[in-house]
């Protein structure tokens, strides 16, 4: 994967959490 | 006709559709300020993190959603957010804005340093989009249908995923049905704009190269 779907992915990761902080 | 439970499906993903925006304060943002073009770059991906965490949001509403298989959510979501993405700057861009916003709007993504050779079948989605005039409704249903495509790479639970998808694709096909009488040729219509969204998906990664290199 390139690096952009791998920081699609956090953000995902993250929203999917909850968390919005970073 | 919608039957009951299709009904409440429906007016469930509008109302999850309606609450699913961008902070108010990024949007003016893009209108009111002057920016350069590093400035343009940083607010757009600014937009693109808040469109995504929005999504999300959206998307946890969907029924079933939250019971599917934890990297399967992830796959559906990586896989749609930028046809999502695109969908709904496509609705905002048809919207009847106020007066210039538009042509603002218009230029400050021409402006952003991504070659026209991928802004043009950009806005030439957003038109075919506009030519439909789709209402609230099926942007909403659309948008579900788009998230729940079980042939995402990296799927594995393919046939629940269709199981949610397809009670959002019946109530599409009614809904369509019931407000456009006269075009029987709408439902398909709009199932064509998907095809064009895969299209621009794939492009996107390209899209993003162009746009770091300018």
């Amino acid at each position: 994967p390139s690096g952009n779907s791998i920081g699609l992915e956090a953000i995902i990761r993250k929203a999917l959490m909850g968390k919005y902080d970073d | 006709e919608l039957t009951q439970e299709q009904l409440s499906l429906l007016n469930y993903i509008l109302d999850a559709y309606n609450k699913y925006r961008i902070p108010l304060d990024m949007a003016k943002n893009l209108l009111q300020e002057q920016f350069s073009a590093d400035e343009n770059f940083i607010l757009l991906t600014e937009m693109a993190t808040s469109h995504v965490q929005v999504l999300v949001e959206f998307t946890k509403r969907l029924p079933g959603f939250q019971s599917l298989d934890h990297e399967d959510q992830i796959a559906l979501l990586k896989g749609s957010a930028v046809e999502a993405m695109f969908l709904r700057s496509a609705q905002i861009f048809n919207r009847k804005l106020p007066h210039g916003h538009s042509e603002m709007l218009e230029d400050r993504i021409r402006k952003s340093g991504i070659s026209d050779e991928y802004i043009n079948p950009m806005f030439n989605f957003y038109k075919s989009v506009g030519e439909l005039q789709m209402t609230q409704e099926e942007h909403a249903l659309l948008t579900a249908v788009t998230i729940l495509s079980p042939d995402r790479p990296f799927v594995k639970d393919v046939l629940s995923i269709e199981r949610l998808q397809e009670p959002m694709l019946e109530v599409l096909h009614t809904f369509c049905k019931l407000h456009h009488p006269h075009n029987p040729q709408h439902f398909a219509r709009l199932l064509g704009r998907l095809t064009e969204l895969r299209t621009l998906n794939h492009h996107h990664t390209e899209m993003l190269m162009s746009w770091r290199v300018n």
